[in-house]
């Protein structure tokens, strides 16, 4: 694993997340339940917990896009750069954008499973650069796996807990 | 028959691809050969990264890592 710089993270473990809008592959219950159970693979090992928010700036604010969407990183068309999501920080900083022209999906092997570049991409967003390891979740390329066994590979528990340790309540 | 643009295409998606992940900067005033040799470092580095065979020059299985869809963030600090 690798984290950003020297260990950057979040100074809390209390952070908010925000869904400010949708993409039309799938229905709305279909991403909220991707989103929550993303971050929740992360809370399952560390004591950082996450609390969704309807209104106003969250840490962690998500959004779907295409082509240039309001940062200087353009996605690029179906299929290459799925999403991208930035290091812990203020403003846009823990933001994770996801290209709109892909086709997302919740459990299909027909397309990409939102719960799993979602799951990468809140790595980032809370401090965890890319792994070598191919058979971690922070590998940057895109990988199936099965959403309903999924359980997060050893190197990535190790990268999450050397910033924020582990989690207490287990 | 007509000539083919594929490995035209390929060298600008490999430049943009080593720009966008690998930190692989413009040139600016050097030799030309300097932008070789940093083109070279930086192929060399993303299949070092990616446990492919380290030649710093691009073959069919690197082009085939970098075709695979992936996340947006750099693998290198930028």
């Amino acid at each position: 694993y690798s984290t950003f710089g020297e260990g950057l993270k979040w100074k809390t473990n209390e952070l908010t997340y925000r869904i400010e809008n949708y993409t039309p592959d799938m229905t709305a219950a279909e991403v909220d339940d991707s989103i929550e159970k993303a971050l929740q693979v992360w809370a399952r090992v560390t004591p950082l917990r996450f609390t969704r928010i309807y209104s106003g700036t969250a840490d962690i604010m998500i959004s779907f896009g295409a082509g240039s969407h309001g940062d200087f990183y353009p996605f690029d068309g179906p299929d290459g750069t799925l999403a991208h999501a930035f290091a812990p920080s203020a403003g846009i900083g823990g933001d994770a954008h996801f290209d709109e022209d892909e086709n997302f999906t919740f459990r299909s092997t027909n397309g990409y499973v939102l719960f799993l570049v979602a799951a990468h991409e809140f790595g980032h967003s809370l401090g965890l650069s890319h792994s070598s390891d191919p058979g971690a979740l922070m590998y940057p390329m895109y990988s199936y796996r099965d959403p309903n066994s999924f359980v997060l590979p050893k190197d990535d528990v190790n990268g999450i807990q050397s910033l924020y340790g582990s989690n207490t309540n287990v | 028959g007509p000539i083919s643009r594929q490995p035209e295409e390929d060298d600008a998606f490999v430049e943009s691809y080593l720009k966008k992940f690998y930190n692989l900067t413009e040139q600016t005033g050097t030799a030309s050969h300097g932008r070789f040799s940093q083109l070279s470092l930086k192929i060399a580095e993303m299949q070092k990264f990616f446990g492919l065979t380290v030649t710093g020059t691009m073959d069919s299985e690197t082009l085939n890592v970098m075709k695979k869809p992936r996340c947006g963030v750099p693998d290198v600090a930028q």
